[in-house]
């Protein structure tokens, strides 16, 4: 399997999948990647802070009160509230867009969903796309668990994941004023062949988890 | 947004045993040359001016991985038990207005000769203004000019012979299904089956207790198998 996920200048984040499939599987057989919500998934939502409900993407971008003048320092972490010369704090709307592309034993990602799973940990669970990411594909995650006795005998249960998360803050006015996004990578088994641009425009690759 | 990507080459049971240094260089030299191309395409205005979706960027870093025999995809994709190549692929985005689909994926391809290029179409198509409203067919300016195909429709998963059929109405590449053969895969074809025989018989000689091989024709301990 291959995969790609993408982050454009639009903030818009999309995640691409291909594969033979299983080595020696019945013909016929349908695997993960073209399942969704198993080997692939993408969704954006907006999160409104302090009490405020979480919307999800169908929902308009919620406009806030007055205009902000101040950005969220670091839009991946908590961001800090604002007094704006009245006594309430003022709320900050990000929108969070996560995609994965998944690799490995195909039935297992279809049995747990794990793409959606991911997907699902991050918003309802209010987790970042990185620890999300882990928690399914990660060493001792929910795809390996879900291998049960089998797991090193079979391939059951072995696989990795890529993807983005893409973070867009908005101000009082609804205009978007600050965004960043995340590289997300694990796998829970030997290797996966793996390779990204970081933030200043360098080319890694990488197949362990130090090489 | 600063535009970013990351790509794969697959998962498994990939260690230093499994992955002699000359395959590793085969590997970096690869990843390297597609990463690279994929983040020139995404950073460079198209000729209108206008930047890459990255609907465009991953579905052409893919297309790269795709033509490349090193990977289970496309060109070098693993084969059935029977011998043949059924191929699948996937496309998704997190905007939803332009899109309403939002997600397609395309399985039993067997002469299609980049998958993810007709995910991608179907979710260009047939999506965006006609979800819901069940319209059968849809003119298409095809490779042999504009043709009324059935319509994707609002369909988000499309599989083998009709799928086939719109490939070929969108104009996309078709291929013979030999295309994809390579003596790699088809080494490890039957690698994995005389693997299950041979365990199959260990197994029923009393050594694993019978019917429960201890191998698969799909995973091997010794080397990297394509899970998929």
């Amino acid at each position: 399997t291959v995969g790609a996920v993408v982050v454009d200048a639009y903030g818009t984040v999309c995640v691409a999948t291909s594969t033979g499939g299983l080595t020696n599987k019945l013909t016929g057989r349908i695997g993960d990647t073209p399942t969704v919500g198993a080997g692939f998934w993408a969704e954006e939502w907006l999160e409104e802070l302090e009490g405020q409900k979480a919307g999800s993407s169908s929902c308009p971008a919620v406009v806030l009160s007055g205009a902000l003048k101040g950005l969220v320092a670091d839009c991946l972490s908590t961001p800090r509230m604002y007094q704006l010369g009245s006594s309430s704090p003022k709320r900050v709307v990000t929108k969070r867009a996560i995609a994965v592309s998944g690799t490995g034993n195909g039935d297992s990602f279809l049995r747990t969903t794990a793409a959606r799973t991911v997907g699902a940990i991050a918003q309802f669970g209010k987790e970042s796309g990185a620890v999300a990411l882990t928690k399914v594909t990660g060493p001792g995650g929910e795809l390996q668990r879900s291998a049960g006795d089998r797991w090193g005998k079979t391939g059951e249960g072995e696989g990795g994941m890529i993807g983005i998360e893409c973070i867009v803050v908005y101000d009082g006015d609804g205009n978007a004023v600050e965004s960043r996004s995340e590289i997300l990578q694990d796998f829970n088994c030997g290797g996966m062949l793996r390779a990204w641009v970081d933030e200043q425009g360098v080319a890694f690759m990488r197949v362990f988890r130090k090489d | 947004t600063q535009p970013r990507i990351i790509i794969h080459g697959g998962a498994g049971n990939i260690r230093p045993e499994t992955m002699p240094p000359e395959r590793y260089q085969l590997f970096r030299a690869s990843l390297l040359t597609i990463i690279s191309k994929s983040h020139r395409f995404l950073l460079n205005p198209l000729p209108d001016g206008s930047l890459p979706t990255a609907l465009d960027s991953a579905t052409y870093a893919v297309t790269l991985l795709e033509d490349d025999p090193l990977y289970n995809a496309g060109r070098g994709a693993v084969f059935t038990r029977d011998g043949i190549n059924e191929l699948e692929a996937s496309i998704m985005i997190t905007n939803p207005t332009r899109w309403p689909k939002r997600g397609v994926g395309v399985s039993g391809l067997r002469r299609v000769k980049n998958p993810i290029k007709l995910a991608a179409e179907l979710l260009k198509r047939g999506g965006q203004d006609l979800v819901g409203k069940g319209v059968a067919v849809e003119d298409v300016e095809g490779a042999e000019g504009r043709l009324n195909v059935p319509s994707a429709q609002g369909h988000t998963h499309l599989h083998g012979a009709a799928a086939e059929q719109l490939a070929e109405a969108y104009g996309l590449e078709l291929v013979d299904p030999s295309y994809f053969w390579t003596k790699d895969r088809w080494e490890q074809h039957r690698r994995g089956l005389e693997r299950e025989k041979a365990m199959a018989e260990l197994t029923c000689s009393g050594l694993h207790g019978c019917g429960t091989p201890a191998g698969t024709a799909s995973w091997s301990s010794d080397e990297f198998i394509p899970q998929g």
